[in-house]
């Protein structure tokens, strides 16, 4: 039990600077994953932190809500690194991201996620215009809210 | 695997019988605020396995068309998602509501919650790890996470 | 004091439907604001409900992201209406927005608030060229964060 | 009154002095992600009395240029606020942090953190209010208060 652990922690430690770069497209992004206790690595906490590009080391509660959604995007990427789950579903996660920030994490997930299949939801076209298909959701008539569903597959639009 | 389409029945905002697919590798949702986004995006984590209290209702039968205003049209609702497995063969799993309580089956068999969440770990879902759904506005603290926080959503996953 | 309370809670109760019906611009919109115990209102709970354009009475719970914005800027405005700040700072409400809404709110902000100077943050052009005047911050050069300001004052652009 | 400057001396990530102004009935503030909007409202939400936590530093000290990277720049730093009341005459707010605690200067004659906030609670500027400073993040907890916290809200205002 306590191998696996080490095993996932040591897994996700390794591949999460890259992910990071990757995502920030900048060599100078660093990312730290470890325990606080190397040898019993489940007994203590783990700890994460993230230098963004052009900053240096300083504590995560420094970071501004952009660099705080980059940064647990990488981590998200880390974990399906280890344990891949079949799809994501990701609600408004470009929220607090500025146009540049939004670029980077679609092409992340558009160039960099092979077996990963991903649903998002967007307010952005800056954010679903790089998707493969759209599912609109507009408000019917009824009592209550009854919600109709389009479907629009990008793919016959555009030459990828 | 893949997930190809979510057919939803009487589910939140979804009157009668509706399908939404085929999805693709990468697929944006979109439309008005309050239109029915997160809905949808309920309707996936219900069916994969989720806790009512992240589905934003207190009980099972508030998922059921209707009850937000207090007149639900049906006894139950259920939501089917219908993957493709190495691109042969299809492999459905339906989580419904009746009465009270959930029931589950795959591929149109009954089964129980425990074989149900075993076969989903089995391609990798597990909604208790929390590494496949990001709910509206929980992004940010995926990172602020305490250090004993983080090590428990490990032992999770490990 | 006590008497002062009740004279606060009719007021902000009097004027929040018609501010919300004014954000929403639907007079279908509708807001209540009560105590919970009329007579001695301090001693319980203020209640607060929205009913957003085209739907039923139901759970604040119930509301998604973008009507829960609305819903809280309603109540602020309302405050101010009672108790009126010379100015508000608001950092990046426009987020779960969609931009019709962005419309409605910036609209609200330069026809509906006469004695008041709002300062905004925002990432989106579809609130922020809405401004008299725009705030630049851009990151400098140095060991940790530099931030440089820039300003532009947009009124002498285009007539208003 | 109307918010006519924003002075700053080595507060959070702008080094040295800087002027911000003049502002208007509407000022936008834009700019990439990290570049130092938010510390612009808390440079705000400092001189008009907020609390440290509300300002994101544990510390009044962390607030001095250099200290998120452990080398401040200065052993002070400290924010001026300029209105312009009834058109007229100009009412300068200042508060500078020294060592670690705060110092208050109002139209530059020091005074004590009461004074200091009685006059802005004149002018209808009262940061425990909290009726006009919405934090990133925040907006939609203001209609999320329980009934409770909004009573207490409003024992506030009244
Ligand atoms: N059981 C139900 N039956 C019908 N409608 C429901 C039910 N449960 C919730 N709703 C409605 O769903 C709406 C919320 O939808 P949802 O949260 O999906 O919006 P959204 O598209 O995500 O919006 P936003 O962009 O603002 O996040 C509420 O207005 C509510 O009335
Ligand atoms: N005392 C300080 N000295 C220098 N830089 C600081 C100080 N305190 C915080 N910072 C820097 O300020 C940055 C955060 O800035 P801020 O939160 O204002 O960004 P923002 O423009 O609001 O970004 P976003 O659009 O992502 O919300 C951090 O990266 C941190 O390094
Ligand atoms: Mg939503
Ligand atoms: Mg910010």
């Amino acid at each position: 039990r306590s191998e696996r652990f080490t095993q996932c922690c040591n897994h996700i430690s390794d591949a999460i600077d890259g992910i990071y770069k990757k995502l920030a497209r900048n060599e100078a992004a660093q990312a730290y994953l470890g325990p606080d206790n190397p040898e019993e690595p489940y007994l203590d906490g783990i700890n994460y932190n993230c230098v963004a590009p052009g900053k240096r080391f300083q504590p995560m509660s420094n970071l501004s809500g952009g660099e705080k959604t980059i940064a647990a995007l990488a981590l998200l990427f880390s974990i399906h690194n280890y344990q891949p789950a079949p799809f994501f579903v990701l609600d408004e996660i470009d929220a607090a991201l500025d146009n540049t920030n939004i670029g980077k994490v679609a092409s992340y997930i558009r160039d960099h996620t092979t077996n990963l299949q991903t649903i998002v939801i967007s307010l952005k076209e800056e954010f679903y215009g790089h998707a493969d298909a759209l599912v609109g959701i507009t408000p019917g008539d009824g009592d209550c809210l009854v919600s109709k569903v389009y479907l629009f597959d990008l793919t016959k639009f555009y030459d990828k | 695997s893949f997930l190809q389409y979510i057919e939803m029945e009487n589910f939140k905002s979804y009157r009668g019988h509706v399908v939404v697919g085929p999805l693709k590798q990468f697929t944006a949702v979109i439309g008005p605020n309050g239109s029915g986004k997160s809905n949808f995006m309920d309707a996936i984590s219900f069916v994969m396995g989720e806790k009512t209290t992240s589905l934003r209702v207190k009980r099972l039968s508030d998922l059921i068309h209707g009850s937000s205003i207090g007149r639900p049209v049906a006894r139950s609702c259920y939501v089917t998602a219908k993957f493709i497995v190495n691109g042969e063969y299809q492999l459905e799993f339906q989580r419904s509501v009746i009465g009270g309580s959930s029931e589950y089956r795959i591929n149109g068999n009954s089964v129980s919650s425990s074989a149900y969440l075993a076969r989903l770990e089995k391609m990798g879902i597990n909604v208790k790890a929390k590494n496949f759904l990001v709910f509206q506005g929980a992004v940010e603290n995926i990172a602020m996470k305490t250090p004993k926080e983080r090590t428990s959503l490990f032992e999770e996953i490990s």
